[in-house]
């Protein structure tokens, strides 16, 4: 039985440049997992959560952007084309249910569209540099708990060129995407040539019973000069299994006090 | 007093919303920015049990009791604000990301904003073309009492001003711009930290949007009646 909760996926991630991977999604999360083991593989270790040019920078690929002129010898994706910085990421997780379990994997943000391969099967990710995606994957785990992971990530669609004279976001181009729009440099910041593209926000593992809990909403009001308060808590629910659900909802609200006590 | 179960049945597949009857409480330690006061902080926990199956879920979040206000000063055309009642001068740090490659790590948040918090900012100002900060960025700001105004994704340069002369229309999606909004909105609102979201830098959004991200935020009246609402 897995343990309800949140399991963060941020360790193990391989990289590796579209263009240079001949095999499917589905060949990936199936029978041709990708290793490092191989010298002349494409694939490297990633950095996730993160981005291309942090998966770059960190298999010493390019050199950091930060230091003097350097980011000027890194390929800008103007000029490169977006495939240059389409990356396929790939992982591996245990994970098994038993009965009236069910687990979602969630993105917290990619930058700026994608495709999922979960052991074979396909998810394609909508656009939005800020959103969170949630992929019931309940269906598509392996029986064995051992499942295989693979993202391609897509830059952001209009990653605009970076005029001569440089100046505050470039060509503006970015802004026909919902995506950071200091990627295309100011007067404080050099262009970003890979527009943040990646999986830059936390991967994670969500188990449940049949029951889950979406998205509370915290809000507290108050009276009588701060006197009286009261706090007001809205959640969604979703009921996942096929039968009735008998719910006991609880909520506890309790301060830390020294030494691990709960005042409740 | 702060210990409430409910009974819920759920049909089958059903996705529903939920509201609690509402907690009180007696005079709490309230959250106050930087400089003001204590960052008194709860942990609000929901758990759910289901009948012949145990604990479903649960979902645990630190939560500050503070009422923020603020209006728009007649005279100076700024933006005055009030935490608990109290009026507040703002020290305010501009913010665009913490780093370039997103290298966005708990310990980096934490420095960066501890180091706010230690030159006496009580404001964070996320600005446009930046991020919509992640949950530890506002954790952090939670912590030390750093208040955090949030902009969307619009800056005056990209959106409708600039050199040369960008297209006010902004996104060419808008629908996916409001979505991510919302989306965001459902992902940060529960931090004591967040004060203020704004359209953009220097530039209001395109009047759809607009006007749907201002119906969207708009306090609900019931809390018009709660103090110096």
């Amino acid at each position: 039985m897995a343990e309800i909760g949140k399991t963060v996926l941020d360790k193990g991630w391989l990289a590796a440049r579209s263009t240079e991977v001949a095999l499917t999604g589905v060949q990936l999360t199936t029978s041709d997992p990708p290793s490092i083991a191989d010298p002349t593989s494409p694939w490297m270790e990633a950095a996730v959560p993160g981005t291309v040019l942090g998966t770059l920078l960190k298999n010493k690929l390019i050199p950091d952007p930060f230091y003097g002129l350097q980011n000027e010898a890194i390929l800008d994706i103007a000029d490169s084309g977006r495939e240059y910085y389409t990356f396929w990421f790939f992982t591996s997780f245990e994970c098994k249910l038993s009965n009236n379990q069910h687990a979602d994997l969630n993105f917290r943000a990619i930058n700026y569209s994608a495709e999922v391969y979960l052991n074979g099967h396909k998810e394609v990710l909508p656009k939005g540099m800020f959103r969170r995606h949630s992929i019931d994957i309940t269906d598509i785990l392996n029986p064995d708990g051992q499942n295989l992971l693979a993202v391609i990530v897509y830059p952001p669609d209009h990653p605009g060129r970076i005029p001569p004279a440089g100046g505050q976001g470039g060509d503006h181009e970015i802004a026909k995407d919902v995506a950071a729009q200091y990627v295309e440099g100011w007067d404080w910041m050099t262009p970003i040539r890979d527009r943040n593209t990646g999986i830059w926000d936390e991967v994670s593992i969500t188990v449940t019973g049949p029951v889950k809990i979406v998205d509370p909403h915290l809000v507290s009001s108050f009276f009588d000069d701060y006197k009286r308060v009261y706090l007001h808590t809205t959640t969604e629910l979703v009921n996942k299994s096929a039968w009735e659900a008998e719910c006991s909802l609880n909520i506890q609200v309790s301060t830390e006090l020294e030494g691990n006590m709960c005042l409740v | 007093e702060h210990l409430e179960t409910q009974k819920v049945s759920l049909s089958p597949g059903a996705h529903v919303q939920y509201t609690f009857p509402q907690l009180f409480f007696y005079k709490p330690s309230l959250w106050w920015p930087n400089g003001m006061g204590k960052q008194s902080l709860y942990n609000v926990e929901i758990t759910v049990d289901v009948k012949g199956y145990g604990e479903s879920d649960m979902w645990s979040h630190h939560f500050g009791f503070r009422k923020i206000v603020s209006t728009i000063d007649s005279s100076t055309g700024g933006r005055l604000f009030k935490v608990n009642g109290q009026p507040i001068f703002i020290r305010g740090g501009n913010w665009i990301l913490s780093d370039g490659l997103l290298r966005l790590s708990k310990e980096r948040y934490k420095t960066d904003i501890k180091f706010h918090a230690d030159m006496n900012f009580n404001m964070m100002r996320c600005w446009g073309g930046g991020l919509a900060e992640r949950p530890d960025f506002y954790y952090y700001c939670d912590l030390y009492g750093l208040l955090v105004w949030q902009e969307f994704w619009i800056t005056g340069d990209c959106d409708g001003r600039g050199d040369p002369v960008s297209n006010p229309d902004g996104p060419l999606d808008h629908e996916l711009f409001l979505f991510c909004a919302r989306d965001t909105v459902k992902l940060l609102r529960n931090h004591p930290s967040l004060a203020l979201w704004v359209g953009g830098n220097e530039q209001v959004p395109p009047s759809d949007i607009n006007e749907a991200l201002k119906n969207d935020l708009q306090l609900h009246p019931y809390f018009e009646n709660s103090n110096g609402g």
